[in-house]
């Protein structure tokens, strides 16, 4: 499976609603400090399942965009496309698609997770995602400024790596 | 079980010499139990760049470091494939040189599975099949497909 | 005591706007007490890049919560001058335009003060008034004074 | 004060004895990855009387320079010449000179302290650099990757930089 499309609207700084599509292959994402690329991976981990703490924010609500007049959002939603042209995620699907999508939306004091438009629980996008070894905090995702903890954890926490991974 | 995880280990640990090499043009690393009999002992990595003694992880420099990081990250994938790999600035510790060979590394793994990197780094964004570039106005993100002039490859 | 305090958190507060803005080229940063009125309660950083509402530090960028750092470690000279800066890639996270205005302020700053700075930022080494080389060969490190081509000022 | 001189012999990378002239104003230091930029700071901080945990080493012997065939030196020093010329130091010093000279002497079990070539206590050195407002852990010395480390602090912590520059 790849990541085909990435949809973000009300979360963090994307005040306007934004689709980039992705290519199998070598992208790069480039800007100057604080435009908001660290916010993209926020949103793909986010709508796999990442809590608030993990995403730079305090509280939930500091995920809904607020703009320089202090107007914040009501809503945020960020939905993820992945290619299933393999069929990696047929087992939990009612029939084959050559896409997958999975949202998620909240509010200041709900979320709410979404398969292929569907209202879901929480539990079963893990469940969808794990068909294919994506989670959240899975070691191909390095978030900025971590690249060394890997390094840096205890020798039993490194060996926990393996584990994961056997 | 027990099998799994020793024949996983020894994988991973070619793998992360293999890739080690490809990033430092030389030089070898290797992982290996805390105490070799007790598979339930902490995992230690280590790391001899070329022309050097092999070193505690420690005493490396902060680019080194962050070319073994990364070469472990990569061989993880002899365990589980990596359905992609999402890589936020993980060169800002390296040189031209480094981030010259991590680009041909990364061009070579996205034959095989998605990579997307941010990047402020020249060298590793010219070897990009395809760039966005992010702006912010009146506060608020904006993402823009850009086209790569003289491209690298 | 508790005046000298006081008035070093005020010099402090208003020398890190200062050097914000001078970064940030607009906006504005401060320091507070936690508990305004208890002199032992903790040191608050707010922080406010231009065209932004302003943020809980955690919020901020990779690339912004570096220039907010600096600022306040060069804002700390309010209190005891510093005899001398020496900073090992300070500048890892930040882009072209930072890169630029951080070595204009640390131009700025060494001709109160010594400035030496370990960089791999084309942007900051051209405005050094004097460029040192460190190579290594057969395992040890070499120090060379390079001459700089086409200096920045 | 400023930082005339710095000779390092046999401390980490520098198999070589090494002496760089530094001037007022502003000076780069470049390099490729791991030729021994950072080592140059910590031949600082190690005269100033750093502990080698701080060092990136765990063991004294680690702080010796060893070769590629894996032959350690014996002994490491590094000296520090430091401007006197306004008399930042005199107060501590049998007579005015325009340079302060302090250096440290390590073999894998000893660590010798010298002002101006005589033998004197770690306490000394920290004593005559406090005249200058001078100590390895000062707020205007920032190692690598710890540039936004005080930022991470808790308010409390952070709460005593001011008291110390006060
Ligand atoms: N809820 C929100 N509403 C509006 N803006 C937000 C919100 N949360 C975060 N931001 C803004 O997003 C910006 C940070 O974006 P991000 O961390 O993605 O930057 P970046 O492009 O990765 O920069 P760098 O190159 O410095 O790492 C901050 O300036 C912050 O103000
Ligand atoms: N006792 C020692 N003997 C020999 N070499 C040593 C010793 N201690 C450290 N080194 C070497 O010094 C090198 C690291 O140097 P340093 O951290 O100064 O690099 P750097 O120039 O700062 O690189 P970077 O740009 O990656 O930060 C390591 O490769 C390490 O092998
Ligand atoms: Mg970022
Ligand atoms: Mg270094």
């Amino acid at each position: 499976t790849y990541i085909k499309r990435l949809t973000i609207a009300g979360f963090k700084s994307f005040g306007k609603k934004t689709s980039i599509p992705f290519y199998p292959g070598f992208t790069a994402i480039v800007g100057e400090n604080g435009t908001g690329k660290s916010n993209i991976l926020d949103a793909i981990t986010f709508v796999m399942g990442y809590r608030s703490r993990a995403l730079r924010a305090g509280k939930i609500e500091h995920l809904l965009y607020t703009s320089p007049k202090g107007e914040t959002v009501p809503e945020a939603e960020v939905s993820l496309v992945l290619d299933n042209s393999s069929g990696t995620f047929d087992e939990l699907l009612p029939s084959h698609t050559d896409e997958v999508m999975i949202s998620r939306r909240i509010t200041a004091s709900s979320s709410t997770y979404r398969i292929m438009g569907k209202v879901t629980a929480a539990g079963d996008v893990e469940k969808l995602l794990s068909l294919a070894d994506i989670e959240p905090g899975g070691y191909y995702i390095v978030e900025q400024g971590m690249v060394t903890e890997v390094l840096e954890r205890s020798p039993r926490r490194r060996r926990e790596l393996i584990e994961e991974v056997a | 079980k027990k099998e799994k995880f020793l024949a996983t280990l020894k994988a991973v640990s070619v793998e992360l010499d293999r890739r080690f090499k490809q990033l430092f043009g030389g030089g070898e690393a290797k992982l290996s139990l805390e105490a070799p009999g007790d598979l339930s002992s902490g995992l230690l990595i280590q790391a001899r760049p070329p022309g050097k003694e092999p070193k505690l992880l420690d005493a490396l420099s902060g680019g080194e470091k962050t070319l073994v990081a990364i070469a472990f990250v990569l061989a993880l994938s002899e365990g589980k494939p990596a359905p992609f790999y999402l890589f936020d600035e993980v060169d800002a510790a390296l040189d031209k040189p480094n981030s010259e060979r991590l680009a041909g590394l990364l061009r070579e793994i996205a034959r095989e599975a998605q990579v997307i990197v941010i990047s402020h780094n020249e060298e590793l964004i010219r070897h990009a099949d395809r760039v966005y570039g992010v702006t912010m106005r009146n506060g608020s993100s904006r993402v823009l497909a850009l086209e790569l002039v003289g491209n690298a490859h």
